[in-house]
């Protein structure tokens, strides 16, 4: 049949509702292995953070839309969440290939990764249902992207971080999905990215501190 | 048409840019 705007969002909706119907609430068997194998246990901070974030969402959610659709907002996290924990298992399989290491106890402890990787599950979710409902809303109810980072006080920068991966590990994306997180990164890099206290700017010093120590060592070489 | 996302050429990955060394 004819691609039409509402049959391409059905089948986007379609596509994530598959992927997440079998998938859990809560950590797999092989997830709890690689929190296991990490030398600082994560599982009870990464539990307790989607916990908080999820009260955080659901509050910002309700205000935005109404308390009357305070159930919608559960819905979509409880979404994001079985989102998050699919693919951070693909990511530590991808990486256990990678590296060939099974510990990755500073990664999994890492409060920003978490963060960013939990923001990018709900972007997705958010995105998938936001062109389903009305595209004409006034600002304080938009909750298309950035909305998500101020939900989960994260830095642009820092989601920019996990987009790429996402998309990598996350094979059943729709065409429409990676087209929207590609849009996310653009935004990013030619405007969000560069605020004044982006962590951005730090990594651009440690830079010009490291190229200017190794031009130091070269003309002492000399 | 929309081009195809166009990934990084370096075989980087998550723990990388999470500067876990």
């Amino acid at each position: 049949p004819p691609q039409t705007p509402v049959r391409t969002v059905m089948n986007t909706i379609q596509q994530l509702i598959m992927i997440l119907n079998t998938a859990s609430d809560q950590p797999s068997e092989t997830l709890i292995t690689y929190f296991n194998n990490c030398t600082v246990n994560p599982k009870e901070n990464i539990l307790k953070r989607v916990q908080d974030i999820g009260c955080i969402f659901k509050e910002k959610f309700a205000q935005a839309v109404g308390q009357g659709c305070a159930e919608i907002g559960s819905q979509r996290f409880r979404l994001g969440v079985r989102l998050y924990y699919r693919v951070m298992e693909s990511m530590l399989k991808s990486e256990e290939e990678r590296l060939a290491i099974q510990n990755f106890s500073k990664l999994l402890n890492d409060n920003t990764f978490h963060k960013s990787l939990l923001a990018c599950a709900l972007e997705v979710v958010m995105a998938t249902y936001s062109r389903t409902t009305s595209q004409h809303l006034d600002p304080g109810t938009d909750l298309s992207f950035p909305w998500i980072l101020n939900v989960l006080n994260l830095k642009a920068f820092d989601f920019y971080k996990v987009i790429e991966s996402f998309i990598k590990v996350e094979t059943n994306l729709t065409r429409e999905m990676i087209k929207h997180l590609e849009r996310c990164e653009h935004r990013i890099m030619e405007s969000l990215a560069w605020v004044s206290d982006s962590p951005l700017f730090d990594l651009i010093k440690q830079s010009k501190a490291r190229e200017a120590a190794a031009n130091l060592h070269e003309s002492t070489c000399t | 048409e929309v081009l195809e996302y166009q990934f990084g050429l370096e075989e980087e990955g998550i723990r990388d840019l999470f500067d876990c060394d």
